[in-house]
């Protein structure tokens, strides 16, 4: 059988924010990430999801921790510009993701990790997935058991990844 | 110079759905993905953010836009069970993405992609990124308009992908 799951990473160290309601409208997200840009802030992880008010969304990402505080001073400055509600920051964040070919193919594998964590009472605090990768983002204090719980729900230590 | 990006994809017929206001505890997402992977639904591109009121969350993900009704079926059942505040679905999707080693590395690409989508008046619905990849949902009506816009953006004509 073709282990849908080929191996785990684990990034420590970073930090999420999020600006909230900003206006739904062609050039607001070139508007935020250019600001970052221009500080030369490498952001990770962006995710803007499906909001229940057409009118405005919010927009979130993750930046290594030590970016944090340039990154908010830029966030509140564009959140300000715009006229959204406000700006979230958390620096307690480690992802942890799984990698495999056609990952996303297999219904079950996303609903088996979330799965896992949740018997293990960790909570996920994000979640992005693209073909090969689910990501979820956790508290750093539980990044090491997280790492543990996936790396055994999948069999992974019997191959040298 | 090396091109950060590489090439540019379109997947049309899709459809988003959104779970709203889901108690933010451990093993949620794994009850929600459960369900559709019971029904054999394939999902892809699942975000959930940073929600403002930390005891709950929504997430949103999408699906082939064939699989929307079963799909919607299943999410108002597990919605109704999580006492979650409701369901949201949208079958006017289409995801435009571009993808490229590190990209995410260099600040100011994803940005350039979201600014040129903007100044041609097309909005963005969602966003997700990894490491080597973009991605944004469209209007299914502006989708090729998008592509063309990100491909003469990167340049993307003069190699051949
Ligand atoms: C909302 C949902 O993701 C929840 N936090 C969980 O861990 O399953
Ligand atoms: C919110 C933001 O993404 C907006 N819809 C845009 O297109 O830029």
């Amino acid at each position: 059988i073709q282990r849908p799951v080929s191996g785990v990473t684990l990034d420590r160290n970073q930090a999420r924010l999020a600006i909230l309601k900003v206006p739904d409208r062609p050039g607001v997200a070139g508007e935020v990430f250019g600001a970052l840009a221009e500080r030369r802030i490498s952001v990770d992880m962006i995710i803007q999801a499906f909001h229940e008010d057409r009118s405005v969304n919010d927009i979130t990402f993750v930046v290594k921790r030590e970016d944090l505080a340039p990154a908010k001073e830029s966030l509140t400055a564009v959140a300000a510009r715009l006229c959204a509600e406000g700006v979230l920051a958390d620096e307690d964040v480690a992802k942890v993701s799984i990698v495999g070919a056609a990952l996303m193919d297999q219904p079950g594998v996303a609903a088996s990790m979330f799965s896992a964590l949740g018997r293990a009472g960790i909570n996920i605090k994000m979640i992005s997935t693209s073909e090969i990768r689910i990501s979820c983002a956790v508290s750093d204090s539980e990044a090491e058991r997280a790492v543990r719980i996936v790396h055994d729900l999948f069999h992974l230590g019997e191959t040298d990844s």
